[in-house]
């Protein structure tokens, strides 16, 4: 554990509570990508399946399970609690362009050929690519609301503390998992022309961000 | 590269 690893973790716990948050009190998922929300639901199914298998520590197991139910009771409000509430019309984008290239990525370039890890390999290819349809809702309902904005700039931290952690852990430990990191890396990028909307709109302005 | 395994990372 160092301080990147740790604040990346607390960033990506922030970014999930403000969304659960802001659908729960506003009683609304206006804007917010069911889509997205159901992907990052199965990268923590698929991930953490090693609860059953391995123990790491106290602090790995607690924060698998709250990354876990709190991921499935975001998808509860969405799909169930509020469901009158979400534009589905916008949520358009094509999961199946994701999933299946992620599938069959997943079993050509693993560490190893098991069901286990195989799920594992899912979740990091999955997760790189899970922000998408959320992404593709702001592009073509071209404007989002600035704590959706919040959120995605919590999670695009998260990543890009990863990174910081990686390079880290490269230095200290040797430490190098290319699978991780290939993924963390695309996962990042996608997040950079987000951030620079957030700065130079939703920071200097208020309210809204709406694309040019 | 560190491999199969243990994953510790969130």
């Amino acid at each position: 554990m160092n301080i990147f690893r740790l604040l990346g973790d607390m960033c990506h716990l922030v970014a999930i509570i403000i969304l659960f948050l802001k659908i729960w009190r506003s009683k609304s998922c206006a804007g917010i990508s069911g889509k997205s929300q159901v992907l990052f639901a199965l990268v923590f199914t698929t991930r953490y399946l090693d609860l059953f298998t391995s123990f790491i520590s106290v602090y790995n197991t607690v924060m698998k399970v709250v990354f876990l139910v709190l991921a499935y009771a975001t998808v509860y409000l969405i799909y169930l609690r509020f469901r009158s509430t979400y534009n589905s019309e916008s949520d358009s984008f094509r999961v199946e362009f994701l999933l299946v290239p992620v599938a069959g990525l997943s079993f050509l370039e693993n560490y190893a050929f098991a069901p286990l890890e195989i799920l594992w390999t899912f979740s990091i290819y999955l997760e790189s690519v899970a922000i998408l349809p959320q992404l593709f809702m702001i592009t073509k309902t071209g404007e989002a609301e600035s704590i959706t904005t919040h959120y995605l700039f919590f999670l695009g931290l998260y990543r890009a503390l990863y990174l910081a952690n990686w390079v880290w852990r490269y230095h200290t430990e040797g430490f190098f998992d290319q699978i991780a990191v290939v993924s963390g890396v695309v996962q990042t990028i996608f997040y950079c022309d987000f951030f620079y909307l957030y700065f130079t709109k939703v920071l200097r302005g208020s309210g809204k961000m709406t694309l040019p | 590269a560190e491999g199969a395994g243990l994953h510790d990372e969130l």
